[in-house]
């Protein structure tokens, strides 16, 4: 039952859903 | 919940709006509940699910990487302009986890756990090899540095005598032998000028936080102190419940929150837990 909206659908770009963009710097 | 019921979460993109906005709160409230050390400004948003909540409603459950800033926790400086601490000051991340309950339209912090890190000593050295490292708030160079500086900064103040309320950060420079120090004071009831026993001043009801930098570089034959101190507008108290757990005088400020059990309606009024880890 779950979910991966961030999954590439038949044709679809490939979108990782997580880990989100790092808005400074990763230490 | 037993999965025979059907409550099932689901997992939006972490950089859903909709995330994004959850996370941001998240972040606020963090901030709003610090007593000790800087904000922190939202980095990344690592994990996200989304739970069905009854009767109403939906919780978010959210992990999250965060950045010191520069503005102590006690700067009224909005969360947007303070500048995130940088590689080569000593920065320090954080990690999250929340759970924030959305209810008609309102998203509330229904748990709040983090845990704070500076970077290592290592990362900082690929940056600069003459950065200023942290060192503990409890070395002897710190604490000497920071009385040395209240006492200039209430030499040559007029007003309020000061009192020291924290250490928040402290960094040793090589070259020249200097100790830097970031500490927060506070106003208390007497005159500077005019204090003979500071034992007997108390800090005012309506306190008035003032934070100050102080840099004391060791000299031939003696010491040198260089102070600045910002005073903020009195502020009112955050209500803060009673902790759970023992505060100590680490320095690196976490907020830790026990989750309360789920009320059947209505959002719930979090209890704060406030520990420090270093």
């Amino acid at each position: 039952k779950v979910t991966h909206p961030g999954a590439a659908g038949p044709g679809g770009p490939l979108v990782r859903p997580c880990p989100g963009k790092v808005r400074h710097f990763k230490l | 919940v037993p999965h025979s019921l059907g409550l099932v979460y689901r997992q939006p993109a972490c950089d859903d709006p909709e995330i994004e906005k959850a996370a941001q709160v998240a972040v606020d409230y963090l901030n709003q509940h610090l007593l000790h050390g800087y904000k922190h400004t939202l980095n990344q948003i690592d994990k996200a699910k989304v739970w069905p909540r009854r009767p109403f409603g939906e919780v978010y459950e959210l992990e999250i990487d965060t950045l010191e800033t520069t503005c102590h926790a006690r700067d009224p400086t909005p969360l947007a302009n303070c500048p995130v601490r940088q590689v080569s000051q000593h920065a320090v991340e954080g990690d999250c986890d929340f759970h924030v309950l959305k209810q008609d339209n309102q998203l509330t912090v229904l748990h709040a756990k983090c845990h704070s890190t500076p970077d290592s000593a290592e990362d900082v050295r690929k940056v600069c090899s003459d950065c200023p490292l942290l060192i503990p708030l409890n070395d002897t160079r710190v604490v000497h540095a920071a009385q040395a500086a209240l006492a200039a900064f209430n030499a040559r103040h007029n007003g309020s005598y000061f009192k020291l309320v924290e250490i928040s950060r402290a960094q040793l420079v090589p070259l020249p032998e200097s100790t830097l120090v970031e500490f927060v004071v506070a106003a208390t009831d007497c005159v500077a000028k005019e204090v003979i026993e500071p034992t007997n001043c108390n800090l005012l009801a309506e306190k008035q936080y003032g934070f100050c930098k102080t840099t004391l570089t060791e000299k031939l034959g003696g010491e040198e102190v260089a102070v600045t101190c910002t005073v903020f507008h009195t502020q009112p108290e955050v209500p803060q419940p009673q902790p759970d757990v023992a505060k100590t005088a680490d320095p690196i400020p976490a907020v830790e929150q026990p989750a309360p059990a789920l009320p059947s309606a209505g959002p719930p009024a979090p209890s704060v837990t406030l520990g420090h880890v270093m």
